[in-house]
């Protein structure tokens, strides 16, 4: 009889100088905060040395805390270190005429991690990186976003992720879009109660894209979506070893009234595509405006014009009107930002003097750009003062980048100041989707003035426990230490405001059942609360940075620094070293983590990948530095 | 249900019985004068055994101020307050407040809710959790009234009429049926009654034993000490 053999890559004579043998991706999340790592294990079965690379994407919001290579039972672990003594290492390294290995942005949501190592025949290397980040709930769910692109089939692939939710899960739905119907079936999820398990595992068969090729369908985004269950509660409230994290967001509460004015920047730069895709957004915003709401428009290029001079109540004849105004704007002149903000601000002055808008209401300037302010008041730091001044933190200001060109630095700054964000809107098809998208997560309003109250002097080092407001489909979180070793109880009150009343939240843990759950479960990683504290710590002092002065930005960056170095963070502010063997010299690659602020430029090349070049095509490397 | 009322400038209560049908809604408290209602719905146990006095229990109270906008609906699983076109439901697992100038709700999870309506009633409502795999019974509430002084005296109900100082006489106190629960005489709102010392149970303090107030037992649905007969009481709707 004729012996079954199993189907392997080598198959059909074509046998891969490189071969990616295996390739794992393992992520355990517990309360939303996620350690993932990723191990690919590559073999060089040509008779000559070869280059093999490894380049991942990981979420722009998660942290790289460590990597390592293994090769011929060697493991070099990179080191996180400070940004300027990681890149006086690296220029050293340069001068030598050696590569370096860095991370650049990748496209809206993700960075690329990128490395390569030399192997000499019939050996093989072994990468491992791993990164957390805490999973922020956008539109009613948290979403965990593996990119995959392995560019070659793998002999063992595998996707493991395994979440903890104490509060029980509601529902988790995967997507992988490189996934044919017929193949959906392979991912396995398991949900039941507080656990969920996803898996992953193709055979070589279900890689290939038709039976006797050597193409993988493996290319695409693996995306899990999840909530836990909630209602009107204080929420959440975990401790481990000493640290606590209080996540926060009741279900069945009545939404407050929002007054919009949109801030739309219709000068020269946004012509064609740009200002049909904002003309089309602001259409379909309109249209989803609640009656309850009241909203203005101004536009600006060198002057500005208020719609009607005033804000209207977004009754279905005045969406109408306005959705006729909103499709006649066209583009044409210079860009004045100051003045139609400022004319913003003074709009919900008047309207509020006037008692035209409800006592209890979220009142929010969004703010469409797609430049730099060159005309009128073109200073950008005496823009972001007259903004400050005039709003006094009485009106949120979002400041939407769009396309490319913008000064992202300024309107981030300028909206962190207002109690708002920026964003980017990247110039794309979907670009009317994303205003829509960003538009849809302040769109209703749920609780304002939040404040989380703990026993004074039995927490420290708590994170922001201050929210000026709560939106559907958010989540706030709040983390700290607890400093009352004998504190038997951990009470937290969260005091708030809704549409009509103030409302008051209280939870109360006691510290050794909540140790104990916690302890029990197999899921998390020991000290995650105490991770989790000091990447949300982390995340907020570096966006307080960004508009503190200098004595408190010197101190920022101390403290930012000495908790990234502490917990083996590659933040803006650190770099991780790894020095790689290349022959008989060491090779020092750096891994820095980039910022928004760097210039978009299009994604070409994306993935989980692993690449093959003659070890004397060196690709070229160009250093990234993020500050 | 059982209620108990305090009488004689509280030195001493009279309690009584109302059996009604479960899914029916009785009137508790009614001031027209200032749009206040509580109505209660009645539940039974899990299972109806033949030929045995059913007993039944407040399951659900609907609470309105119609002057504030202010309706409340608490039920054994849930608390939902309706405050003009906002509606919040609280789950009995979390311990809230909420609170506007004219009311307030006050929760302590899984035991108690405090109504306050401004200055003219506070009320709070007791959750007696069962166990949930008992055969027979289930969750139940109980009414309290704290203060009532400034609803009106055209206030009415199966409490409401008793928020007016009861002026009860008791006497002939002689031994009763059973040993130990004497009966007396009683003279109530011009009627003459046979009543019987007993306890009823406030659980308040102790929502599980509750605490025992005596108190002299009026017969046959508190006939003759509620105005009229308890179907005078039952209501089409909770609110």
């Amino acid at each position: 009889g004729r012996t079954l053999k199993k189907r392997s890559i080598e198959e059909h004579g074509k046998k891969m100088d490189l071969e990616l043998h295996a390739m794992k991706i393992e992520s355990k999340v517990t309360s939303r905060f996620a350690h993932t790592v990723v191990i690919s294990q590559v073999l060089n079965r040509a008779n000559v040395s070869k280059e093999a690379f490894f380049e991942i994407e990981l979420p722009k919001t998660a942290f790289i805390t460590n990597f390592s290579m293994t090769l011929d039972g060697v493991t070099y672990v990179g080191v996180v270190k400070e940004k300027e003594v990681a890149q006086k290492q690296y220029q050293q390294a340069v001068s030598r005429g050696q590569t370096a290995g860095l991370v650049k942005a990748s496209g809206r949501k993700m960075e690329k991690f990128k490395v390569s190592v030399n192997i000499g025949t019939k050996k093989k290397v072994i990468f491992e990186l791993t990164y957390e980040e805490l999973l922020k709930r956008h539109l009613g769910a948290y979403e965990m976003q593996i990119r995959v692109k392995p560019q070659q089939l793998v002999n063992h692939f595998q996707i493991d992720v395994h979440i903890f939710e104490p509060q029980g899960i509601a529902f988790l739905n995967v997507d992988a879009n490189f996934l044919t119907n017929n193949l959906t079936s392979i991912v396995k999820n398991t949900t039941s109660g507080t656990k969920a398990h996803v898996s992953f595992k193709p055979t070589l068969q279900q890689q290939r894209k038709c039976p006797d090729c050597h193409e993988t369908i493996l290319d695409g985004d693996f995306i899990i979506k999840y909530d836990v269950n909630r209602d009107l509660s204080a929420g959440s409230v975990q401790i481990v070893n000493g640290y606590f994290v209080h996540h926060f967001a009741p279900a069945n509460l009545a939404r407050i009234p929002k007054n919009v004015i949109f801030v739309i920047d219709h000068s020269g730069s946004m012509s064609g595509t740009k200002m049909h895709q904002t003309n089309e957004a602001l259409v379909k915003i309109l249209g989803d405006m609640d009656t309850k709401d009241h909203f203005g428009i101004i536009i600006f290029d060198d002057t500005i014009d208020t719609w009607k001079g005033t804000i209207f109540q977004a009754t279905l004849e005045n969406v109408i009107e306005a959705k006729k105004f909103v499709k006649s704007i066209s583009a044409r002149g210079g860009t004045n930002i100051n003045d139609p903000m400022v004319s913003a601000v003074r709009l919900l002055d008047k309207a509020y003097q006037d008692k035209q808008l409800p006592e209890r209401s979220v009142s929010m300037i969004i703010l469409l750009t797609d430049g730099h302010p060159n005309s009128g008041e073109s200073d950008p730091t005496r823009i972001q003062q007259n903004v400050k001044n005039a709003a006094n933190g009485k009106y949120n200001v979002y400041c939407l980048g769009f396309g490319y060109d913008v000064n992202y630095n300024f309107l981030e700054k300028m909206a962190l100041e207002n109690n708002g964000v920026a964003r980017r809107i990247y110039e794309d098809s979907d670009a009317p989707l994303q205003l829509q998208g960003f538009y849809d997560e302040v769109a209703n309003p749920l609780l304002l003035d939040i404040e989380f109250q703990y026993p004074e002097n039995a927490i420290s080092e708590s994170t922001q426990a201050n929210f000026k407001h709560l939106f559907a489909g958010s989540e706030i979180v709040v983390a700290g230490k607890i400093v009352d070793n004998s504190l038997d109880y951990l009470r937290a009150d969260v005091v708030a405001k809704t549409a009509n009343e103030n409302l008051t939240l209280q939870a109360e843990v006691k510290v050794s059942e909540a140790e104990n759950i916690t302890q029990q479960q197999q899921y998390i990683f020991g000290d995650f609360t105490e991770r989790l504290w000091a990447y949300l710590t982390i995340q907020q002092l570096l966006e307080k940075r960004i508009s503190a002065e200098t004595d408190e930005k010197k101190n920022l960056t101390d403290r930012i620094l000495e908790l990234s170095l502490k917990y083996s963070f590659v933040t803006t502010l650190t770099s991780m070293v790894v020095t790689k063997p290349e022959e008989n010299k060491n090779n020092t690659f750096v891994a820095d983590k980039p910022s928004e602020d760097e210039k978009v430029t299009r994604p070409s090349f994306s993935g989980y990948s692993m690449g093959v070049s003659s070890r004397f095509q060196r690709p070229v490397y160009s250093y990234v530095d993020s500050d | 249900p059982h209620f108990i009322i305090s009488i004689n400038d509280r030195s001493d209560a009279i309690c009584f019985n109302i059996d009604g049908k479960p899914g029916a809604i009785l009137n508790v408290v009614t001031d027209p004068s200032t749009d206040f209602v509580v109505n209660g719905e009645l539940i039974g146990e899990k299972k109806i055994e033949k030929n045995v006095k059913m007993n039944t229990y407040f399951g659900k109270f609907g609470i309105v101020n119609t002057q504030m906008g202010v309706k409340v609906e608490v039920s054994t699983k849930m608390i939902t307050v309706f405050h003009g076109v906002e509606k919040i439901i609280f789950p009995w697992s979390s311990t809230a407040s909420l609170t506007k100038e004219s009311f307030s709700i006050s929760i302590v999870k899984e035991k108690n809710l405090t109504l306050t309506m401004g200055d003219d009633a506070t009320f709070v409502i007791v959750l007696h959790r069962v166990w949930k795999n008992h055969p027979l019974h289930r969750d139940f509430l109980g009414f309290y009234t704290l203060d009532s002084h400034r609803l009106s005296n055209r206030t009415h109900g199966l409490l409401g009429q008793f928020y007016r100082e009861v002026n009860a006489e008791i006497y002939n106190i002689r031994p009763g049926l059973d040993q130990g629960k004497p009966d007396a005489t009683m003279i109530v709102k011009g009627h003459k009654l046979r009543v019987t010392r007993g306890y009823q149970k406030d659980y308040r303090l102790d929502p599980k034993r509750g605490t025992n107030i005596p108190c002299w037992f009026v017969h046959y649905n508190g006939k003759g000490f509620i105005d009229g007969i308890p179907t005078d009481y039952v209501v089409t709707s909770l609110f």
